[in-house]
């Protein structure tokens, strides 16, 4: 139906995905357990870049940023292991300041009100 | 978001999901798009975890996440969390956190830590459904028999458990014991177009069908996962939505 909640009939035929609701197949790596916390996500940030801009969606405001970069890191030692660790790894290999990486590592708490 | 589990004719269990996230982070008015969900579009990954060169669990995420909200421990369990808003949410949790009351776990830790230390469905179940939580979750699980697949409905301290029995498939993104919201009925229609699919024709190539259909489809949805337990397949594809369709 053309009006909300635009509902449509049951669909069929849509595997293998293709068409206009298909983006992209969704790219493989390989994270080794093996290593320490800080260096197994190092291969996969070659997407730097596409994380820098998650940062910045996430806290647009430069007064908020600034608080989020200052004063979340304090946060960082209280987590978990090895999850603190493999936060403070994907920070340094990204150039991604720490509290930016830690928000989006705990989006989930912080959006569900 | 939108989760399927749902078993065959054979026992054959399956489990899929929509993962829908950016609601009310920012509309792009032009390309009539929720800001937040075009970012982490470019972000997915699929995740193979190994140790000892050995595949440990598999899983769907966001670069940069450490967290787990889909994945596979093959031949055991298939683990999918959705979103649940509640006003007791992650604010309390966290502002516990920070005071020092540090008993619950957060949720994308607990998820990835089940999918890495669980070796079964039922050790998967006992351990989310009975840890501490710093903010509610809907914990959507399969296992690898007939008849092993549970919605767990959790607050941050317990849980409510809504299992296969007598269905053969079970679908969740709402509270299961309360209406949808009208504005937000998804449940609905993934539920009919699960019934009109019929459990002896329920495979991934199907449910990737009752996933594409809107509003199961809609503005937020950021990826389809379809899994096949027994076979250890877990396989991710990014989405869209063109108009017309639902915001959310």
């Amino acid at each position: 139906q053309f009006v909300p909640p635009y509902t449509e009939e049951c669909r069929s035929g849509m595997y293998p995905p293709k068409g206009p609701t298909f983006k992209g197949a969704v790219t493989w790596y390989t994270v080794n357990l093996d290593l320490p916390p800080a260096k197994r996500w190092t291969d996969l940030l070659g997407m730097i870049q596409v994380v820098r801009d998650l940062a910045n969606a996430f806290v647009p405001s430069g007064k908020l940023l600034d608080i989020v970069d200052r004063d979340l890191p304090l946060l960082l030692d209280t987590l978990p292991f090895p999850f603190n660790e493999e936060i403070r790894g994907i920070s340094a290999a990204s150039g991604v300041p720490l509290g930016e990486v830690l928000l989006f590592n705990i989006f989930y708490e912080v959006f569900t009100a | 978001c939108t989760s399927v589990v749902a078993e065959d004719s054979n026992g054959h269990l399956f489990h899929a999901r929509n993962l829908d996230f950016g609601l009310f982070m920012g509309w792009d008015v032009r390309n009539k798009s929720w800001l937040m969900t075009e970012k982490l579009r470019p972000l997915v990954v699929n995740v193979d975890f190994q140790r000892n060169n050995k595949t440990v669990f598999k899983s769907t995420s966001f670069a940069g996440y450490v967290g787990m909200l889909t994945g596979i421990h093959p031949h055991a369990f298939t683990l999918t969390m959705n979103e649940r808003f509640s006003l007791d949410g992650g604010y309390i949790g966290i502002m516990e956190w920070i005071l020092g009351k540090r008993d619950g776990m957060w949720m994308s830790f607990l998820t990835r830590s089940v999918l890495e230390n669980a070796t079964s469905y039922e050790e998967a179940k006992q351990k989310l459904s009975q840890t501490k939580l710093l903010a509610p979750a809907y914990f959507i699980l399969g296992g690898n028999q007939t008849g092993q697949g549970c919605v767990i409905t959790r607050s941050r301290f317990c849980c409510s458990l809504h299992c296969f029995e007598s269905r053969w498939s079970l679908t969740t993104n709402y509270d299961h014991w309360k209406e949808p919201l009208f504005l937000d009925d998804r449940r609905t229609p993934a539920m009919k177009c699960m019934n009109q699919t019929t459990r002896a024709n329920i495979s991934p190539k199907t449910l990737y069908d009752v996933l594409s259909t809107k509003p199961v489809l809609n503005k937020l949805t950021t990826y389809t996962t379809l899994m096949d337990v027994s076979e250890g397949r877990l396989e991710s594809y990014i989405r869209d939505c063109p108009d017309p369709c639902m915001p959310w």
